[in-house]
Parts: structure tokens; C-alpha cells; sequence
């Protein structure tokens, strides 16, 4: 995993933005933002809720902010 | 698209259920997901 | 709080079924799992997707199975 993965995992997400989580730059993270997506546990929310099933999590992140298959992956 | 976007969130939930489509609750930010794997599956 | 809530906490949410989280019996847990929230961590998506915001996830749990504020609140 990315520098940027290990540090998010090392601590309590708390109010971490968007951007904070692995894979997620600034165009990814405004277009989540835009989208009310502007926090990292909003995201989490979305996972849960997707039942933590993987594709349907890349799919989603896909159709949401373009996010290309490493991105998602990340 | 149109009449997937006319079904109620119990009648999505059936077809995904029918066609044993991957999916979890139909919330406001899960639905669009939820109907365009619908259309996929359905075209 | 009550001891369901104290055994649900007491250990990570895991697996667990719906019926596990205080407040929701087999009435309201029978709902929630038609409506494809059968797992705690579902739920937990759905409060985070509601930005933790308990009135809103309160309001939501009373239209999707019919919680009463009592089980909401709890």
C-alpha cells in the first residue's frame, strides 16, 4: 500500500477529509465534495452500505468521480 | 432507464434479487448505482 | 444504556445481524433485513452516509421500519 494509505490507517479517521484517503486527489476529492462525499467516513458509509463488496465499490466511485481503476483500487 | 427510474426502491430490490444481481440497500446514493447495473444486466 | 447495547459495544460489530443493535427487536429487525439492511455494519453505513447527524439517522430509522423514539434513541 501507498505512504498515503499507511498514514490514514495509523490513526482514528475521525474528520479526515476526502482527500486524505489513498487514491483520492484533488480532482477526485472535489468532484466527492461536490457530491456531499467531503469527509472520509461519508465514503466509509458508502462502502458499508454497498456492502463492503469491492466492485460494487469501484463501480461506484467510477460512475461518482471518474476514478480510474488504480485510483479505486487504492 | 426511464421505467427503472419509475419503480418504487421494493420493486428495484426485487429485480435485483430476481437476477441475483450483487447489491445492498437502495438508499438515495446507492440507487443510481443499483439501476444502471439493472439496465446493464437488462440490455 | 441498556445490556444489549453494552454487549454489542463490548466487542468489534463484525457480522452481526441487525437484531443485535439495541433498540431493534424482531419486529423491526425483520423490516430493516427486507429492506437489505440485515447486517449492523449496513446500518452503521447509513448513519455515516447521514453524517452522523442523529436527529436525521432517527427520522430515517422511524420512516424505513417504523422505530418508535424510544428505539431510536436507544
Amino acid at each position: 500500500t501507498s505512504q498515503k494509505h499507511r498514514d490514514f490507517v495509523a490513526e482514528p479517521m475521525g474528520e479526515k477529509a476526502v482527500g486524505a484517503l489513498a487514491g483520492i486527489g484533488d480532482v477526485l476529492g472535489k468532484r466527492l465534495e461536490d457530491k456531499g462525499f467531503d469527509k472520509a467516513y461519508v465514503v466509509l458509509g458508502q462502502f458499508l452500505i454497498l456492502r463492503k463488496d469491492e466492485e460494487l465499490f469501484k463501480e461506484w466511485l467510477k460512475d461518482t468521480c471518474g476514478a480510474n481503476s488504480k485510483q479505486s483500487g487504492d | 432507464m426511464e421505467d427503472l427510474k419509475n419503480l418504487s426502491d421494493h420493486e428495484l430490490l426485487d429485480l435485483l434479487k430476481k437476477y441475483d444481481i450483487p447489491h445492498g440497500p437502495i438508499v438515495e446514493t446507492t440507487r443510481q448505482l443499483y439501476e444502471k447495473k439493472l439496465q446493464n444486466y437488462l440490455t
